[in-house]
């Protein structure tokens, strides 16, 4: 009995009409640790797919959730169950010491528990990611995970929170609003990146004209997202690993990417350490040597006179054709021309990009600096700040502005939306 | 076994045994109102309190109107079919208010979007 209370209690309004769910109160988070574990319970499997495929499918439900939040959640196999934070199970009819009975096919399809419980009616007829009849047994999980999470159902179109199950469109994916709705209970996506920029493609349109296209890619540690600015979000089922996308350059920890475009050249390099790579985009790998035949990688020391290593990044500032590369508060123009650093250089950074407002400045340690073709600036990344450089643009609106300046720190959360980890042993 | 033709078993048929009660009367489509947090009782008992007349009639003009019916307030075909519907078990705590009528949310745009 106190375990039938206990659960409706979870389920249903407070007496008093106050309920974590209630709009006076709003939903609340569920869990206040940063990565969850869960289990499909050895003795619930479902009688309609494989052990296996229950397995991805569920993996990936958690996935889905992750790539949107601070939270990772981690398959645990072998440690015990009441340690487990989500347990998830298929049952008929009276289940699992449900209080809650299933009524058969049709109508209710799965419950949850806010104590981290997921029951799935087995008489339903749950279906792969593949098919496209019955239930889908993702689309199922994603929800339930959901209310364990702590969101509430809601009626807005499009929310995968809608109580009745809707046939999914091919794309199913968490859209702008369920984001944000779980983002309110757990915060969003922080952390520093090793390195962001534009990768330039050009391709040829039916009718052989030449068009110009970019993309944005973050890395950190040993992965990296491409960014869709026109969706402010990553792409989906992002994060991948460097190892996959990014052939022939370290796997980890990029220091810096730099791509000279001007007439004539059109170079692609990425750094790390003492050493840098050239990247083939027309063969998507890195050079394995150059034209002379020498070998890559090479030292920084040798392709760049004049610049230390290692370095904390790098960006190409395509009017003047200088590259400036930035080590801890210094900064070092390199004329690609002349293949040196300019005279004057190195200069402390805060004085050839000078803080707006006063002690507003990374001043040292950068993580990257990035160009951005989408906002036609130039972007500091430190920690989980950025600093936006004045552009022209900016100092036609208004000329006192000083050059090169740098507007106030604001939060890179709240520009590049949704850059999230996942657990590592998600990422394959 | 359970009847299926198809080699994915995409078209298995359920046990008649095994197959959900309709919501098809009254009854049970008061039991459903009660179920799910369709009353505008905050504190609804355990025990099956029915919802009659002018209660019931409000709870079911809220569950159309969420559901995008004519909130007629009468368990006419459409108010039934809604309600056997599959659906995930967990109440609908959170409901528009009683005089909000609910109109087709707008796309989400999100902060700073341009097309």
């Amino acid at each position: 009995r106190a375990r039938q209370k206990r659960f409706l209690q979870m389920l249903l309004p407070k007496p008093g009409g106050q309920h974590e769910g209630s709009s006076d109160i709003g939903p609340s988070r569920a869990f206040s640790k940063k990565t969850l574990t869960w289990r499909l319970v050895g003795d619930a499997y479902s009688s309609q797919l494989s052990v296996e495929e229950q397995r991805y499918i569920f993996r990936l439900a958690f996935r889905m959730w992750s790539e949107v939040t601070p939270l990772d959640f981690r398959e645990d196999l072998k440690g015990p169950g009441t340690r487990v934070d989500i347990k998830l199970g298929f049952g008929r009819g009276r289940h699992l010491g449900c209080p809650r009975v299933f009524d058969g096919s049709g109508q209710e399809f799965a419950h949850a528990w806010r104590l981290g419980e997921i029951h799935f009616d087995d008489d339903e007829h749950f279906t792969p990611v593949s098919s496209d009849t019955g239930i889908s047994l993702l689309k199922v999980a994603v929800h339930e995970i959901g209310h364990v999470l702590g969101l509430p159902h809601t009626y807005r179109a499009g929310s995968i929170m809608q109580p009745n199950y809707i046939p999914q469109e091919p794309a199913f994916e968490l859209d702008w609003s369920d984001r944000k709705a779980i983002q309110r209970l757990y915060g969003s996506c922080e952390g520093s990146f090793d390195t962001v920029f534009d990768w330039i493609r050009k391709e040829r349109n039916q009718y052989g004209e030449v068009r110009v296209r970019f993309n944005t890619y973050f890395f950190r540690n040993s992965w990296y997202w491409l960014y869709e600015n026109r969706n402010n979000r990553t792409r989906y089922g992002d994060p991948l690993q460097i190892l996959t996308g990014w052939r022939g350059i370290p796997m980890q920890s990029i220091d810096a990417f730099v791509h000279v475009w001007s007439w004539g050249k059109d170079e692609r390099y990425f750094f790390k350490g003492n050493q840098y790579w050239r990247y083939d985009s027309e063969n998507d790998q890195a050079h394995t040597e150059d034209e002379q035949g020498r070998s890559y990688p090479k030292l920084i020391s040798e392709g760049f006179p004049g610049i230390p290593s290692p370095l904390d990044t790098a960006f190409y500032e395509r009017r003047q054709q200088l590259i400036y590369f930035f080590k801890e508060s210094l900064v070092f123009a390199f004329d690609v021309n002349q293949n040196q650093v300019l005279n004057s250089y190195p200069k402390k950074m805060s004085q050839v990009f000078p803080a707006i407002m006063p002690q507003n400045h990374p001043f040292r340690n950068i993580d990257s600096a990035y160009y951005s073709y989408a906002h036609s600036s130039v972007f500091f990344f430190k920690g989980n700040s950025y600093w936006k450089v004045v552009s022209d643009k900016d100092r036609q609106q208004n000329a006192r502005l000083p050059l090169n300046g740098l507007f106030p720190k604001r939060s890179i959360s709240e520009k590049w939306f949704d850059v999230c980890d996942v657990h590592p042993s998600t990422l394959n | 076994e359970r009847l299926f033709h198809s080699r994915d078993r995409s078209d298995l048929e359920p046990s008649p045994l095994s197959q959900a009660k309709p919501i098809a009367d009254l009854h049970a489509a008061q039991r459903f109102l009660l179920k799910y947090g369709w009353s505008e009782d905050p504190s609804p008992k355990e025990s099956a309190e029915v919802l009659v007349g002018s209660t019931l009639a409000q709870a079911v003009r809220r569950f159309q109107k969420a559901n995008r019916l004519p909130a007629s307030g009468e368990l006419d075909s459409p108010t039934l079919a809604a309600m056997n519907r599959p659906r995930c078990g967990i109440p609908d705590t959170r409901l528009p208010p009683q005089a909000a009528l609910p109109t087709p949310p707008a796309l989400p745009t999100p902060l700073g979007l341009r097309p």
